[in-house]
């Protein structure tokens, strides 16, 4: 229950990968995030938004996270290197 | 600002706006007026010029309301979160704008508590232009919703050099801009008054999922829900609200399932599981769509190709994804990946390693397709029965670990396929809800009785046809002798296992002697050599050393 927006089910993980702040990719990972992967997707969240990029999740961050916005996402998709099968 | 590198290459464009949908609260006349505004707003300061065609026409840009999961690759998700979308120029979908018909739009520019449709629209239009998303708060092309005064708009210096990077100032630069100097209008031909606009109460049958696929940008669809409005939701009673509730992975009867990176993908309606070791991942099921944003619901069969993309099939079309993004351009018709496949609907799909080709399974037929050439071999499709009794239609094919098998599921049961003997194991179906899932007391299919009781004493003999030689590992299509015939496929699969049972007798025999005589061999020659030790005397110059040193002292 990653992507809703209302008050319970919140989170703001899913909120950073679905506009493009955190890799996509990140949930093939089984293990949770580095705080420092989080503080900085945070921080460019905090930038983009007008808010001083402390990188941490306070009141104001997941009060910005809740607007209604563009369903576009802010940053495109890394174009890095993907493994292959082999 | 941001541009995304795409610019329309001419200066007039044209759209149109689809009825369908309209905000009931604005109405069909001031929902054109406002969308109308928006590009102004954009023609005011660049030297482009917008047209109005009528609805149904080929325009540059498409303008729609829609819900949920609409036929492009974006969802909504009901009132509050995502407002709306548009494409980057281009041709096709290039520039086309939904708007979340869920949202409480308003064009009341003294209340702040809707979302004005004209601001949103500007800002969409100007992705439609090409600019991305801007880091500067202030401007339009901000990412959340701001409101300001819509009757006095005017576009931020950072929206305006975005805009003018990519097309320039306008033309005559010289004279006072307003809204509305640079849109014609052509009157729709269709009857479009705010009655028909009008949606309806609620219908419970929108909410079921559409078993025929549209195409990307035809008539704006509600009926698959996202998996924000389902938790959301207006109405607890409907349909697909009853759907919505995670389904148990033990009831089997899956879509696809796959094996994705080396792990297995199960997929059912709108959710999938990630299975390992005989044990479902915590917190699966998860909407497909968390993941593998833009796919849709209820899909056909999955696989990951040889450069590691993962492949979407549904009806006849498939999506391309890299890990959990898809690729630009995406869903394109089936027909489009790769020439010979079947076009209507593909079953199962899957990347065989031992030969590195991929085998697409559809009905009772199975077609063998090169990527590199993009297209199926010669002498495809075959009958899907030289895997073995697989069923028609399979819905899923994967690799074990070791490739050593190939294993295809349908319903709750699997069957196994011995890849280096190329026949199938017997003793199959088997439970894959028991073997994968790890439900505990889920029953066991009854093995497939052989029909022919003589196959069942002799495997593979087949009177009056002598064995062929074979070419272990190559897959079962390579088996098929010069002359024969697609007519009688288990015939042809019984002459495999003839050659292949004698040449492992063989092999047998000659692995078990062989070591027994090699040790045979070393026994022998430790004996001989203690018995000559055990009988030669002393060398005659150590003797007569000894005698010397005797004397000596």
């Amino acid at each position: 229950s990653a992507e809703t927006p209302d008050e319970e089910n919140f989170n703001p993980e899913e909120w950073l990968r679905r506009f493009g702040y955190l890799s996509r990719s990140g949930l093939q990972m089984s293990g949770p995030l580095s705080v420092q992967i989080l503080s900085r997707a945070v921080s460019d969240m905090q930038r983009v938004y007008g808010l001083d990029p402390t990188g941490r999740l306070d009141g104001a961050t997941l009060a910005a996270m809740r607007r209604p916005r563009c369903a576009l996402p802010d940053r495109t998709p890394e174009a890095g290197e993907v493994r292959t099968r082999r | 600002f941001a541009l995304t590198g795409q610019r329309w290459d001419k200066e007039q464009l044209s759209f149109s706006i689809l009825d369908q949908r309209i905000p009931p609260s604005l109405g069909l006349n001031r929902t054109s007026n406002a969308i109308r505004r928006a590009f102004g707003v954009w023609s005011s300061v660049t030297p482009l010029s917008f047209q109005e065609r009528p609805a149904g026409g080929a325009v540059d840009i498409l303008l729609l309301f829609a819900s949920g999961f609409h036929g492009d690759m974006s969802l909504f998700d009901g009132e509050g979160g995502s407002l709306a979308h548009a494409f980057y120029p281009g041709p096709g979908t290039g520039g086309d704008t939904h708007f979340d018909a869920d949202e409480p739009w308003t064009l009341d520019a003294q209340n702040q508590e809707g979302i004005d449709l004209f601001l949103v629209a500007v800002h969409e239009l100007g992705h439609a232009l090409g600019l991305e998303h801007s880091e500067n708060p202030a401007a339009i092309m901000a990412p959340f919703y701001q409101w300001s005064n819509a009757q006095n708009f005017s576009l931020h210096g950072d929206d305006i050099a975005g805009v003018q990077r990519m097309y320039g100032p306008p033309v005559a630069s010289d004279a006072p801009p307003t809204h509305h100097d640079d849109i014609t209008t052509t009157p729709p031909s269709t009857s479009s008054s705010p009655t028909h606009s009008t949606p309806g109460p609620p219908d419970p049958t929108q909410t079921e999922p559409d078993p025929t696929p549209t195409p990307p940008l035809a008539t704006p669809t509600s009926h698959l829900t996202s998996p924000i409005t389902a938790r959301t939701g207006p109405d607890p009673v409907t349909p697909a609200v009853r759907r919505d509730a995670p389904p148990s992975i033990c009831d089997g009867d899956f879509d696809t399932l796959t094996l994705l990176r080396g792990e297995m993908f199960v997929f059912k309606g709108r959710w999938f599981w990630r299975v390992r070791r005989n044990r479902v991942l915590e917190n699966y099921p998860m909407p497909i769509s968390v993941f593998w944003n833009g796919l849709p619901d209820d899909i056909d069969a999955a696989y990951e190709r040889h450069d590691g993309k993962f492949v979407f099939f549904k009806g006849d079309r498939f999506w391309l994804f890299r890990e959990a993004d898809v690729l630009p351009g995406y869903p394109q018709p089936l027909h489009q990946y790769g020439r010979g496949i079947p076009a209507h609907r593909i079953d199962a799909a899957i990347w065989w390693e031992p030969n590195e080709f991929t085998y697409f399974f559809s009905g009772d037929r199975y077609w063998r397709y090169n990527e590199e050439t993009r297209s199926t071999d010669r002498d495809f499709p075959k009958p899907i029965s030289r895997w073995g009794k697989i069923p028609a239609s399979p819905r899923g094919a994967f690799l074990s670990e070791d490739g050593a098998s190939t294993y295809f599921y349908k319903g709750s049961s699997y069957w196994r396929f011995d890849n280096r003997r190329t026949e199938a194991d017997r003793g199959y179906p088997r439970s894959i809800l028991k073997d994968f899932m790890g439900c505990v007391g889920a029953p066991e299919p009854d093995p497939d009785p052989d029909p022919d009781p003589e196959t069942e004493r002799n495997p593979g003999t087949e009177p009056g046809r002598p064995p062929q030689p074979t070419e272990p590992g190559r897959g079962p299509d390579r088996e098929l002798r010069p002359g024969s015939t697609e007519d009688d496929p288990d015939q042809e699969v019984n002459m495999v296992v003839t050659v292949v049972d004698s040449e492992s007798k063989v092999m047998t025999l000659v692995m078990v002697t062989a070591p027994l005589l090699l040790i045979l061999c070393i026994l022998v020659l430790v004996y001989a050599i203690l018995r000559t030790l055990q009988n030669k005397e002393p060398p005659r110059a150590l003797v007569h050393c000894k005698r010397s040193l005797q004397d000596w002292v």
